[in-house]
């Protein structure tokens, strides 16, 4: 069968990991290796999150003002308390 | 606001703290001043006070470093994280770390060190991060002149200490407005290239047409050099420039950024020196005139000739029936003028010059 998927371009690649890498800092997401699917899920959970605390439209996707807010200088500690 | 879990504090109101090492981007008499100066933004506001230690474990031990910087929790070089703290607490408890890959001044040259520390010694003090784009607990660095904290921080704080006895004269900053506040006024409504850029206090909020939730920003995040307060705006697409009023003065922005050669008087447009503020601008892209609404009155600008109409100011209530009073904002959208005035906005309509609908100022904002 004929298949769209195609691999992600490094520009998404980067995106992937500086939101992964935010998300682990400042949300909690979890790190290390889990299922596909869990992970996709927690990330987009994270994401959610993210956004809900800078009052961002919550999508749960990389959209533009997501991520540049994640490149904003910032505080080291966490945004979520726990 | 937001506390840690648990609501950690000190127990003790009598905290200490030792700077154990210096960055050498500021005298050493600077970095003093500059801690000091942050610790007494919270003691000012609560029972607690700051010995310092010069040697041995204090409450609150602080230091620069860079990446690994023993604590597990590196840094990052330059830009990204600037600086971190603990919640208090035994050990490493209230220990507030900078980043030495920083660059560290007194000023808004690069990251005040001041306005950082304030910041760190609020998590050292038991505050966690708050949503509040306004509040000093706001996670994303913004360089800010005058008193740094706002009410959300004061109460805040509070709500772990108490206020302090003897309380010093401070100006809180307002919190953030609350979009869906039925009282909620406007200061500014103007386009900018598709968007609508809405001015409330210290702050804009920004609708794109393809996003539900409007983003609300600090108005110096974006455009430092522009005044906290912005009286009025609007956009003349055809120069692709959006004009902003505070005071006496009007600045021009082509999409984001400051045009140069601006602030500029108003007066450059032809208004007499007697007026000092302009309350609502408006440009009517049919016309080509702009209608600048001073107290009860209003005058015409032409964008081509760029000269005041002759025959004004005229009055509000004269040419536009149904607005009696004054306008604190005006926006133009496909032959209809809208007027923002206190919590309302009236749909006036330019052709048949007459009001057509009177909604709730925040309806704009989805409410």
């Amino acid at each position: 069968a004929q298949s769209s998927a195609k691999p992600l371009s490094s520009e998404d690649i980067d995106k992937q990991l500086l939101a992964e890498k935010y998300l682990r800092r400042f949300y909690g997401l979890p790190s290390g290796l889990q299922g596909s699917r869990t992970s996709s899920n927690f990330l987009q959970a994270k994401i959610k999150e993210m956004q809900k605390f800078f009052k961002l439209e919550v999508t749960g996707n990389l959209d533009d003002n997501t991520l540049a807010v994640m490149k904003e200088p910032r505080c080291g500690v966490p945004d979520i308390g726990e | 606001y937001n506390h840690f879990p648990r609501h950690l504090k000190w127990e003790n109101n009598n905290v200490t703290f030792r700077i154990v090492n210096y960055t050498p981007d500021l005298k050493k008499a600077d970095v003093d001043k500059a801690i000091r100066r942050a610790l007494n933004v919270w003691a000012d506001v609560t029972p607690l006070t700051f010995k310092k230690l010069y040697e041995g474990n204090a409450d609150i031990m602080i230091s620069f470093g860079s990446k690994e910087h023993g604590d597990y929790n590196p840094f990052d070089g330059p830009g990204g994280l600037l600086a971190h703290a603990y919640p208090p607490g035994q050990g490493i408890g209230g220990d507030t770390h900078f980043d030495e890959d920083e660059q560290w001044t007194k000023d808004s040259s690069a990251y005040n060190l001041f306005i950082v520390a304030a910041h760190e010694l609020g998590h050292a003090l038991g505050m966690s991060h708050s949503t509040d784009p306004g509040a000093l607990m706001y996670p994303i660095y913004t360089y800010t002149t005058g008193y740094p904290l706002a009410e959300d921080d004061i109460e805040g704080i509070q709500a772990l200490y108490g206020p302090n006895p003897n309380p010093k004269k401070v100006k809180p900053r307002p919190d953030a407005p609350k979009k869906c506040d039925p009282e909620l006024t406007f200061d500014a409504v103007t386009e900018l290239r598709g968007e609508t850029i809405i001015f409330k206090d210290r702050y804009y909020w920004r609708i794109h047409p393809q996003m539900v939730e409007p983003e609300l920003t600090l108005i110096k995040s974006t455009w430092p050099s522009i005044p906290n307060k912005v009286d009025a705006a609007y956009e003349n697409p055809e120069k692709d420039l959006v004009i902003i009023f505070s005071g006496i003065r009007m600045w021009a922005l082509n999409g984001y950024n400051l045009v140069d050669g601006y602030p500029k008087y108003i007066h450059k447009l032809g208004l007499p020196k007697s007026v000092r503020k302009i309350d609502a601008a408006v440009h009517i892209k049919d016309t080509g005139k702009t209608l600048l609404f001073t107290d009860e009155d209003y005058w015409s600008y032409d964008e081509t000739t760029e000269t005041m109409d002759s025959g004004y100011p005229r009055s509000i209530e004269d040419d536009f029936p149904g607005i009696e009073d004054e306008v604190d904002a005006a926006a133009y959208h496909y032959g209809y003028l809208y007027f923002f005035h206190e919590h309302l906005q009236y749909e006036y309509s330019y052709n048949s010059k007459k009001v057509f609908r009177i909604q709730r100022a925040n309806s704009i904002l989805n409410c």
